[in-house]
């Protein structure tokens, strides 16, 4: 455990909770992508099946079992609960260009062909994209509430520093895993557009708005 | 060490 790892983690933990918190207070989900919930459901279940192998410890265990609880919550809220403010026909990103790829991947490129190492790097290179069906509602909305860019800047963040974890372990470890740190470049990248937007318009107080 | 980092990563 370093610092970046520690941070990187606790960025992820926040980006999941003001999700949580702006649906139920505001009691509405509108302008957040159901599709992008369900493939980070779909992401942490695929990744966490190793708390039924192996033991690392406390905080590895519980942080995985919020990750995956907050994630069914956010799905349940979005489906369930607050339905009738889903934005259903802006939300149109087709998952199965993402799902059907990346499973083909996972299949071809990875560790070991063995069913939880596939499911893993199957986890690994759809977080990569999951956000997707999100960056294309608000592309599509042009804009997006001030909130929910805070939810999105945390979420990109957490990945950023998690680059800076695997340079460390590289460095003080040895360690480095070609599959992660690649796909993490990836998702890292995909936000960097985002991130300009959220320096340059919602850190000087204006909402995040597109031109037409 | 691959393996053990896998489970040790969120």
């Amino acid at each position: 455990m370093n610092v970046f790892r520690l941070t990187g983690d606790l960025s992820h933990l926040a980006a999941i909770i003001i999700l949580l918190l702006k649906i139920w207070k505001s009691r509405s989900c509108a302008g957040i992508s159901g599709k992008s919930q369900i493939l980070f459901a779909i992401v942490f279940t695929t990744r966490y099946l190793d708390l039924l192998t192996s033991f690392i410890s406390l905080y590895n265990t519980s942080m995985k079992l919020i990750y995956v609880g907050c994630a069914y919550a956010t799905v349940y809220l979005i489906y369930v609960k607050f339905r009738a403010t889903y934005d259903g026909n802006h939300d149109s990103f087709r998952v199965e260009f993402l799902i059907v790829p990346v499973g083909g991947l996972a299949v071809l490129i990875n560790h070991s062909f063995a069913p939880l190492e596939i499911l893993w790097t199957f986890s690994i290179y759809l977080e990569s994209v999951a956000i997707l069906p999100q960056l294309f509602m608000i592309s599509k909305t042009g804009e997006a509430e001030t909130i929910t860019t805070h939810y999105l800047f945390c979420l990109g963040l957490y990945r950023a520093l998690y680059l800076f974890n695997w340079v460390w372990r590289f460095y003080f470890e040895g360690f480095f895993d070609m599959i992660a740190i690649v796909a993490g470049l990836v998702q890292t990248v995909l936000y960097c557009d985002f991130f300009y937007l959220y320096v340059t318009k919602v850190l000087k107080g204006k909402k995040l708005s597109l031109p037409a | 060490a691959i393996g053990q980092t896998r489970h040790d990563e969120l």
